[in-house]
């Protein structure tokens, strides 16, 4: 799975997740990619979120929407949020994988409870990383 | 305002222990091309959205990825995608799942988002969408890569032994692509046996 999440000089946040799903998969199996809330999320007033993981646990989740709603009614950063639910709540129930998410500020977190996550960002001076290990 | 792009090309088993110095310069150096086509579109006063669409299109197109090219096979030996896209300013959404010819799924989301009334299409009907909206329809075959069909016949193997049941693929009647030889770019794909997506 692959994703992205963006701000422009405008303010406004996108976000994009594109995927080939599971190997092996039948029956018409869909993953959290293509559902908005689970897999894909923006919201200008909140955050951007694209994640990559163990589909069916992302839908049960609601992961992508969960992080926005916690730093709407709760507050919290971007970090915190997208850290207590890849972190905490989809670890609780065996679900693996992790997000990438960007608030509205330019501040984002790439947590992930998996062994890696192909990731990387470009801030606006320019400056980049790409890291796939822990 | 601070532009800013993040991206992810999947989370998984990946570590450095299974991972040959050759993959993981593939995979940077396809992450940080997709990256700074995105960063290139924000710098000059581009949209989000025409950044994220930018970004994932390609790795789509680079078949280290499971979307687009590289993307996994299903049990009857298709690759099956989907993809989504969302808007914070108005909160529009599009999303597609299950189309096997649009050749960038990312855009077909987008064009539901903007050029439709709908959310979510699946489907023929998501493909023949794509194809009225003028997007690239491929045949199913420029989607095969050697490591990726690998990688269903080690999942379905693992499945015979679990449940001693027939080759489901020659029963279906699918036949592989006819792509002669092994390319180069093949060798450097990352193989997670059974991706989950």
């Amino acid at each position: 799975t692959v994703g992205c999440v963006a701000l422009d000089q405008y303010g406004n946040l996108a976000a994009g997740t594109s995927t080939g799903g599971m190997t092996n998969k039948r029956w018409g199996r869909v993953g959290d990619a293509p559902i908005i809330g689970a897999g894909t999320y923006a919201n200008n007033k909140t955050c951007a979120v694209s994640a990559t993981g163990h589909g069916e646990y992302f839908i049960r989740s609601v992961v992508a929407y969960d992080i926005s709603a916690l730093m709407e009614y709760k507050g919290l950063s971007v970090q915190k949020a997208a850290d207590e639910v890849v972190m905490k709540k989809l670890v609780k129930i065996g679900g693996e994988g992790g997000v990438i998410a960007l608030d509205k500020n330019g501040n984002f977190a790439m947590p992930f409870n998996s062994a890696g996550m192909y990731r990387g960002f470009i801030k606006s001076d320019g400056s980049w990383e790409v890291k796939i290990y822990k | 305002n601070k532009i800013t792009l993040v991206i992810h090309g999947g989370a998984g088993t990946i570590t450095r222990a299974n991972m040959t110095p050759e993959k993981e310069k593939a995979y940077r150096a396809d992450l940080e091309r997709a990256m700074k086509t995105g960063y290139e579109i924000l710098r000059k006063g581009g949209t989000s959205m025409d950044a994220v669409e930018a970004t994932i299109r390609v790795m789509e197109d680079s078949p280290l990825f499971n979307a687009g090219k590289g993307a996994v096979f299903t049990h009857e030996g298709k690759n099956e995608m989907d993809a989504a896209f969302m808007d914070g300013k108005t909160l529009a959404a599009g999303s597609i799942a299950g189309v096997t010819t649009i050749k960038n799924p990312i855009s077909a989301a987008r064009t539901v988002m903007e050029k439709s009334e709908h959310v979510m299409l699946v489907g023929k009907g998501a493909e023949e969408f794509a194809k009225l909206k003028g997007l690239e329809i491929v045949d199913p075959s420029y989607f095969y890569t050697e490591p990726r069909w690998k990688g269903l016949q080690k999942a379905l193997q693992e499945e015979k032994m679990q449940l001693d049941h027939s080759d489901t693929l020659k029963k279906s009647g699918f036949v592989k692509p006819d792509i002669s030889g092994s390319s180069a770019i093949d060798k450097l794909i990352f193989d997670e046996g059974k991706k989950y997506g």
